[in-house]
């Protein structure tokens, strides 16, 4: 059974999680460019 | 991923995927957030809103989320392999369960397909143009005018606000004779994107120098000037503060004209507001109850500071911020019913990240008078704003550190004068462009100016 | 699933998810979380250069998640709740 508790804290988790997936997206390509343009950056 | 280069090993397939690719980040980039939300975001599966990172299939409808493992379970079924997240357009494998993000033929499809095109139509700057020096000959009597041009066309913020045809994009002119922030963008382009050599001249001198002949560009901001302003024609010597105001104000009138924004002064995101607005807190206190109900907020463009009997800048601003009795005015302190003489003071409520301080060099007397004051007033490398702020009493004002980098000066007399600008460019060089003089200066040199303008610009907040 | 499904398109179609989701975004920002996400990311990445993106959100997101501050969690569950509350009686 959905109530609006358990709604809310999957609402928020979507956003949350979604955010946090964002994130990691970006820095990992950014990694992969760096990587794939400078081999031997430091 | 050797996904994907499996694909891009047939050139009809891989055509197809840059295509898909393309359309689809075409879309999201398109699509009101609302509708992203409804489709785009939204699991085909589980029918969840951001279920953590949807991904758009590139081979079918199907979008799926991470958090149910919904596209894992669609790849499983139907072989689909990769897909695009919706909110940031990255292409993803499933396979290899890590995203394609760095592979510039996916990244930089539509580059490549044009570059032809692009290489022909387009030319590389010289070397010589890195750093946009170029001299501005005196035209009459603009100097005033094109010392406060090298300023603009000197400042980082402007000159990437420029080449990112911010302003190009939305204009509804496209004329350099008859916009001014088009005048500004051509004047840019001839700075730092001609492609062919200017002639250098060195003289006997340590310092090198460079002249040439005006750019055509300025002409048109001439043109355009005297259109607007007959006062700014350059034909007969005006102030360079008011100069740069009314300069400032036409970029934010250009932005209003071809702007959908109904914006209030105070939040006006056009480039002379976004780089120059600051606000400055009026107070003014009841020495009683501390009632500050005739408090007010203005936005300001730059801030004017006395200097008389005073002999570096931190003074001026100490007596520009410093709490005054304001004695014959009629105050009457509405909380407590008194009505004795209220503190009066400056302070700043928001610090741009150009500080503009005019030294106010000129005095004009009510009998006609004007006198200049030559005085001369240090300045620092680096100015710290944070005595001058609104101090917030619940958290400690951090230091606001700001950068000295241009120098405006007025030479001579008020009526026979000339203007001056000094700038650190680039890499930390000082240069001094005098019409169409330029010539690289040292640090020391570049602090003994008879300043009239200062430009700070924000560099550090500890 | 399809009742959860259809609170969050009734949100959405309102334009209070959209609202949600900013002034979420907005107290993470000023809290520092997401330069903190960032920077935890960033260090992961350097300690191990051969992670893929699964295997790195996988140490990341449970971390990023402990570290919202309960402030705003709470603030953005009561608003969550406020327009549910609306839905529920619609």
């Amino acid at each position: 059974t959905e109530t609006i508790e358990s709604a809310s804290n999957g609402i928020l988790h979507n956003l949350l999680t979604t955010i946090i997936q964002d994130i990691v997206a970006k820095e990992r390509v950014n990694s992969q460019v760096l990587n794939t343009r400078y081999p031997n950056i430091k | 991923c050797k996904h994907i280069e499996q694909v891009f090993q047939n050139e009809k397939s891989k055509d197809g995927v840059l295509k898909s690719c393309n359309a689809a980040r075409f879309i999201l980039r398109h699509t009101p957030i609302k509708e992203k939300l409804l489709h785009t975001m939204k699991c085909s599966q589980c029918q969840e809103i951001n279920a953590g990172s949807t991904f758009m299939c590139l081979q079918c409808d199907f979008v799926g989320c991470w958090n149910g493992s919904h596209f894992i379970t669609h790849m499983k079924r139907f072989g689909h392999v990769f897909g695009i997240n919706s909110s940031n357009g990255l292409l993803f494998c499933f396979k290899c369960m890590d995203y394609i993000g760095h592979l510039e033929t996916i990244n930089y499809s539509m580059l490549n397909k044009y570059w032809d095109d692009i290489s022909t139509k387009t030319t590389i700057p010289s070397q010589e143009r890195r750093d946009g020096l170029f001299g501005l000959v005196n035209m009459g009597s603009t100097c005033f005018m094109s010392s406060i041009l090298q300023a603009l066309i000197h400042n980082p913020y402007i000159v990437n606000y420029s080449m990112s045809q911010t302003h190009f994009v939305n204009c509804s002119i496209k004329n350099s004779s008859l916009c001014m922030s088009c005048a500004l963008d051509a004047m840019i382009i001839e700075f730092y994107g001609q492609s062919k050599l200017q002639p250098i001249s060195s003289s006997s001198s340590s310092s090198s120098s460079s002249s040439s002949s005006s750019p055509s560009a300025f002409i048109s901001l001439l043109t355009c000037s005297l259109k607007i302003n007959e006062n700014f024609a350059g034909y007969s010597q005006q102030d360079a503060h008011e100069f740069l105001q009314y300069f400032l104000n036409q970029l934010h009138q250009d932005y209003k004209r071809d702007s959908s924004h109904n914006e209030q002064e105070n939040n006006c995101p056009c480039v002379a507001h976004s780089i120059f607005q600051g606000e400055l807190k009026s107070s003014i206190v009841c020495p009683e109850c501390q009632n500050d109900s005739k408090t007010i907020i203005d936005p300001f463009m730059d801030l004017s500071l006395d200097i008389k009997d005073k002999t570096d800048l931190y003074q001026c601003l100490d007596s520009f911020h410093k709490k005054e009795k304001l004695h014959d005015f009629n105050y009457h302190c509405s909380r407590c019913n008194t009505s004795l003489d209220p503190i009066k003071q400056f302070t700043i409520n928001k610090l741009p990240p150009m500080l503009v301080l005019q030294l106010k060099r000129f005095e004009h007397f009510v009998n006609g008078t004007n006198v200049k004051l030559n005085e001369f007033v240090q300045y620092p490398l680096y100015l710290n704003m944070r005595d001058y702020c609104d101090r917030n009493t619940n958290q400690e004002t951090p230091d606001i550190i700001y950068e000295l980098t241009g120098i405006l000066s007025h030479i001579g007399s008020i009526n026979e004068g000339h203007y001056v600008v000094v700038l650190k460019i680039n890499d930390g060089r000082w240069f001094k462009f005098n019409d169409s003089m330029i010539s690289v200066i040292k640090e020391d040199e570049a602090l003994k100016q008879q300043a009239y303008l200062l430009f700070y610009t924000v560099r550090q907040i500890n | 699933n399809s009742m959860k499904a259809q609170i969050q398109k009734y949100l959405v179609e309102s334009g209070n998810y959209e609202l949600i989701s900013k002034q979420l975004t907005e107290s993470l920002l000023r809290e520092g979380w997401i330069d903190k996400v960032k920077t935890l990311t960033k260090e992961e990445l350097q300690e191990n250069k051969s992670l893929n993106y699964t295997e790195l959100l996988s140490k990341i997101e449970p971390k990023a998640l402990d570290m919202v501050s309960d402030s705003t969690k709470t603030q953005a569950l009561q608003k969550i709740k406020v327009f549910l509350d609306q839905v529920v009686d619609t």
